[in-house]
């Protein structure tokens, strides 16, 4: 007799949404000259910033912190680079083939070129088309970034069984969310869990990328950013 | 362990928000 509320956001949704991670600056050294270090040097310092904000979101993802420790580590080695990556890709949304790394770091074709950051951008741009094609919402993205480490696929997790109830019941956030709103594509939650070998692709081109500069060693990088790299 | 030790500790930190 009642019918369902327009929008109902699971209590895992909503909280989601309340542990969303505060927006980042990169805050680019305005004392280097620009070029590619300085522009490599901005991310990869951005990057390690952002990482220690993703370990403390993922503790309050419910249910990851009941993991046990050297679960929680697997998880997050495998999956950093797919939540920074989508982190990127939701906030690049609303703009035109431009990149927003940070509110302060927005940056197009011309300036990835600039500033040897166009293997990045060119990798990171088909999967801001794909969400944008899916006009994906904010309920709907933090619960994916939240997926995608619960469904790492790491080698090393000693307790499988609770990783996929971990992963099952993310899941079936997305899948309520789905049913509550989107009435007019049963297939909705598909869709989007189709998005995500597209950003294992994407994320593994991007460490693929910092790697390599790590072994030409000249951009500096901070110590959890190489401790995650070299987890991979 | 001992080669993961920042993200170690970053996760045995306390669950505070304040992380966030």
């Amino acid at each position: 007799l009642h019918p369902p509320p327009l929008s109902p956001v699971t209590k895992i949704v909503s909280h989601l949404l309340v542990v969303e991670p505060e927006k980042i600056y990169a805050m680019p050294d305005p004392t280097m000259p620009d070029g590619d270090i300085k522009a490599l040097t901005t991310l990869c310092d951005l990057a390690d910033r952002e990482l220690v904000v993703i370990i403390g979101w993922a503790k309050h993802i419910p249910g990851f912190s009941s993991l046990s420790l050297a679960d929680q580590m697997s998880l997050l080695q495998s999956a950093w680079m797919e939540i920074l990556v989508l982190s990127i890709v939701f906030r690049s949304l609303a703009c035109e083939e431009e990149l927003v790394y940070a509110e302060d770091y927005v940056v197009d074709e011309e300036h990835a070129r600039l500033s040897g950051l166009l293997d990045l951008h060119v990798a990171i741009l088909p999967l801001v088309r794909r969400y944008k094609k899916l006009s994906v919402e904010k309920e709907e993205f933090v619960t994916l970034k939240a997926i995608a480490l619960a469904n790492s696929d790491s080698m090393h997790i000693e307790d499988v069984e609770a990783v996929q109830r971990l992963q099952d019941s993310l899941h079936e956030a997305l899948q309520d969310l789905e049913g509550g709103h989107n009435t007019e594509d049963p297939r909705r939650t598909g869709k989007l869990l189709m998005t995500l070998p597209l950003l294992r692709q994407t994320a593994a081109k991007a460490v693929q990328h910092f790697y390599s500069i790590k072994v030409q060693g000249k951009v500096p990088m901070h110590k959890l950013f190489l401790e995650m790299l070299e987890a991979k | 362990k001992e080669k993961h030790k920042i993200l170690h500790r970053l996760l045995q930190n306390s669950t505070s928000p304040v992380d966030l």
